[in-house]
């Protein structure tokens, strides 16, 4: 769950947040701040299955892990920008349905969530090799969701 | 300011 720290830590760190006017901008910055993250988790992991050697290495955990991770964070790479623009897109004066902006967000935490939960299950070395990015990007994620959520006014 | 206004309505949030 989000705190208020990391929320405002997390907003701050862009310096977008201070100049913007309504939640839609800052949601804008949230999912800019998870591209970031789920890039920078990205090459890590990439790296990370390149040195394990690959198939038949003897951590399989490990790399398994990495190798769905990889996928994760392939599917936000796609899918943020693509969200980002219907959420550019928003007025509430279209009067469209809440759900048509909620659904991206969604998605991203989706595809985030999925590699949090793989990690979580995980211990010892790989846990801590891979633990911190997955919880960045599904934070920022989680972040992006609730603006976009405050946005379209949902409940 | 808005952020923080956003950060206390955004608290808790989970997916």
């Amino acid at each position: 769950a989000l705190t208020k720290e990391f929320c405002e830590t997390t907003l701050r760190s862009d310096n977008r947040s201070a100049a913007a006017n309504d939640t839609r901008e800052l949601a804008l910055v949230a999912m800019d701040l998870a591209s970031t993250a789920a890039a920078s988790a990205s090459a890590k992991a990439r790296s990370a299955l390149r040195s394990s050697g690959g198939r038949g290495s003897k951590d399989r955990d490990t790399e398994y892990s990495l190798r769905y991770c990889l996928m994760d964070y392939g599917t936000v790479a796609v899918v943020l920008p693509a969200c980002r623009a219907v959420v550019e897109e928003y007025s509430p004066r279209d009067f469209q349905a809440p759900f048509d902006y909620l659904e991206c967000a969604g998605r991203v935490m989706d595809a985030a969530g999925d590699c949090w939960q793989r990690v979580s299950y995980e211990d010892g070395a790989l846990k801590r090799a891979l633990w911190n990015d997955a919880v960045d990007v599904a934070n920022r994620a989680n972040l992006g969701q609730a603006l976009v959520e405050q946005m379209v006014d949902f409940p | 300011d808005l952020v923080a206004t956003a950060c206390e309505k955004a608290k808790g949030h989970e997916a």
